[in-house]
């Protein structure tokens, strides 16, 4: 029906090791 | 403070919208350079609902990269608050507040039914209508687990150093001084006061400080009570260690400050509405210690007693206290070796654990059950002296 929601889309999301290796790369980077 | 962002009444939806470019100024001025104490008097955990009103217009404008954007520099804005804080408990209790408050807010509003079931009709407009944020609340969950464990370090560094002198040194019991075990009286400068001199008076008011800290800030009341469970086992656990390793402090007198000592924890966790943390549970080895000071340890009698008490105390424990255990004057006699043969006796069928000591470094898991907030989004207003008149209400 037109009542039900739409399904949603799963954001894939990074572990918080891996947002953190990716922080520091970035860190790293920069000067 | 209370200066609020003009906005019209009747369009608000409880969403705020922005420029990408000013992605970087919204995590500066909301979480990395943000003083918890700007925020007295305001809604606990602001910072989170402010965040998931954000999350929620890049949600309904469907931009998955920014919300992508936006949670990984709220994570990593988090992060670096708490690693430059370190020792700061109510910076850290401020940022496991508002993470726990976000992660609440992903699941309730995430029309999930299963989160949902306590929501107004508002509060169900307010969902997200997109995106399943599932894998970034795991992240979240994650980080609050970093964070309680990062508090938790910070409670004990404060607590630890006044311990064993609070717990077994002090004396607050008029007149016990006298009957300290001979030998002993004035024994260590530590016991005369100094420096490192604490008195049970400033492991509570150095609790009550950490409670006041967390209710203000609005941390979930299952959370506050893991905190002091936590706590109150390493005050057992360093407690019962010194007991274990101190001849001069296992002595009658001594069980009686000890057990009086507990009693006034266990009054200010009344005091404060803490019974039901376990708190008192984890404190079972010391209280037992205690009463085995105090106890009679001559008969066949004495030692039936002592067994059928001191459950919360391995065989080991209780042989060492009782061999520690040091007559108060030439009145009172040592435990005879006998006696202690027949407590072993008695014990041998116990499968106690090898160690001595307690591992006061012992962490119990934490857990963050679900606590959705009555809160509507569109009621949220945004102080001035956040600088964010960059974020339009929608």
């Amino acid at each position: 029906s037109s009542q039900r929601p739409r399904p949603r889309v799963l954001l894939k999301a990074p572990t918080l090791a891996e947002m953190e290796e990716m922080n520091t790369s970035e860190e790293e980077e920069s000067p | 403070r209370q200066v609020t962002v003009q906005r019209k009444e009747k369009d608000f939806q409880g969403m705020l919208e922005y420029h990408k470019e000013d992605e970087v100024l919204l995590i500066r001025n909301l979480v990395t350079d943000l003083k918890p104490q700007m925020l007295s008097g305001t809604v606990p955990c602001l910072p989170a609902y402010i965040l998931y009103m954000c999350i929620r217009h890049a949600d309904y404008t469907s931009d998955d990269l920014k919300v992508h954007s936006l949670l990984t520099s709220t994570i990593n804005g988090i992060k670096k608050v708490l690693k430059k804080h370190n020792d700061d408990f109510e910076m850290t209790s401020f940022w496991l507040s508002n993470t726990c408050r976000l992660l609440h807010c992903l699941k309730q509003y995430s029309g999930d039914e299963g989160f949902m079931t306590q929501n107004t009709a508002k509060q169900n407009e307010h969902c997200l209508k997109n995106f399943d944020l599932t894998e970034y609340r795991q992240v979240l969950s994650d980080l609050s687990i970093q964070i309680y464990q990062q508090l938790i370090k910070i409670a004990e560094g404060l607590l630890q150093p006044m311990i064993v002198s609070a717990m077994l040194e002090n004396e607050s019991i008029q007149g016990l001084s006298g009957v300290k075990p001979m030998g002993y009286r004035k024994r260590s400068s530590s016991m005369e006061g100094g420096e490192n001199s604490y008195c049970l008076e400033a492991i509570i008011r150095q609790m009550n400080s950490f409670h006041t800290v967390m209710c203000d800030q609005g941390l979930d009341p299952e959370i506050i009570l893991q905190v002091f469970k936590q706590l109150f086992y390493m005050i057992n656990a360093v407690t019962l260690n010194n007991l274990l390793l101190r001849k001069d402090v296992c002595s009658w007198s001594t069980g009686m400050q000890l057990r009086y000592n507990i009693s006034q924890l266990e009054e200010w966790l009344r005091g404060r509405n803490l019974q039901q943390s376990g708190a008192v549970e984890t404190m079972e080895p010391l209280i037992q210690a205690a009463q085995l000071l105090q106890l009679k340890k001559k008969t066949q009698e004495d030692a039936e007693a002592i067994c059928s008490l001191c459950t919360s105390l391995s065989t080991q424990q209780i042989v060492k206290i009782l061999n520690l255990y040091t007559p108060l004057n030439e009145f009172e006699e040592r435990v005879t070796v006998s006696f202690i043969r027949t407590i072993q006796a008695q014990l041998q069928e116990r499968s106690d654990p090898q160690q001595l000591l307690l591992d006061f470094k012992h962490m119990f898991p934490v857990l963050f059950p679900f606590n959705p907030s009555s809160l509507t989004m569109d009621s949220i207003h945004i102080p001035a002296c956040l600088n964010l008149e960059f974020l339009n209400e929608v």
